[in-house]
């Protein structure tokens, strides 16, 4: 463990915490991707099937059950408590362009051709695109309110600093696990427009994100 | 691809 891959942990379960604070209690979803979130609890379902087999540490074990558990809460608010605001209109992204290519490629590069490595590779490319119904959202609405642009903020700050942790495990441990790494530099790449616009528009006080 | 050796990582 090193301070870039805890710190990149902290900024993962702030953005999940800020999500769902945010559709918790405005009991809104409005300018939420649904479709993003299903993705979300998708990853980490095929990602943390170890969950009961691998026993890696406490921190582990603790912070994969936080995210499955939040991943699905967050999913359940949007589509079962709060669906009336659901805008299933905008959010109206072709999830399965997204999912066919990555399970195909999943099962052409992967590290073993077993269940669980194929269902953790499907995780890792998964994870790479789940944000793009969102953001796609954001686009056709023209606008994000605040709350919604911290929330990416962090979830993108979090996968950039999992960058820095395998340049450091790859300095210090010689440990490079490809397929995570391109994966994570393809995902924050679809972050970068969204960074610009953040540290020009949002921080600048402008209060709500509203795209040309 | 070679393996990764551990899966430690979230």
């Amino acid at each position: 463990m090193n301070i870039f891959r805890l710190s990149g942990d902290v900024c993962h379960l702030v953005a999940i915490i800020i999500l769902f604070l945010k559709i918790w209690r405005s009991k809104s979803c409005a300018g939420i991707s649904g479709k993003s979130q299903l993705l979300f609890a998708l990853v980490f379902t095929t990602r943390y099937l170890d969950l009961f087999t691998a026993f890696i540490s406490i921190y582990n074990t603790v912070m994969k059950v936080v995210f499955l558990v939040l991943a699905y809460a967050t999913v359940s608010l949007i589509y079962f408590r709060f669906r009336k605001s659901y805008d299933s209109e905008s959010d109206s992204f072709r999830v399965e362009f997204l999912l066919v290519p990555v399970a195909g490629l999943s099962f052409l590069e992967n590290y073993s051709f077993t269940p669980l490595e194929i269902l953790w590779t499907f995780s890792i490319y998964l994870e790479s695109v789940a944000i793009l119904p969102q953001l796609f959202m954001i686009t056709k609405t023209g606008e994000a309110e605040s709350i919604t642009t911290h929330y990416l903020f962090f979830l993108g700050l979090y996968r950039t600093l999992y960058l820095a942790n395998w340049v450091w495990r790859y300095h210090e441990e010689g440990f490079f696990d490809q397929i995570a790494v391109v994966s994570g530099v393809v995902q924050t790449i679809f972050y970068c427009d969204f960074f610009y616009l953040y540290f020009t528009r949002v921080l600048r006080g402008s209060g709500k994100m509203t795209l040309p | 691809l070679q393996r990764a050796t551990h899966k430690d990582e979230l």
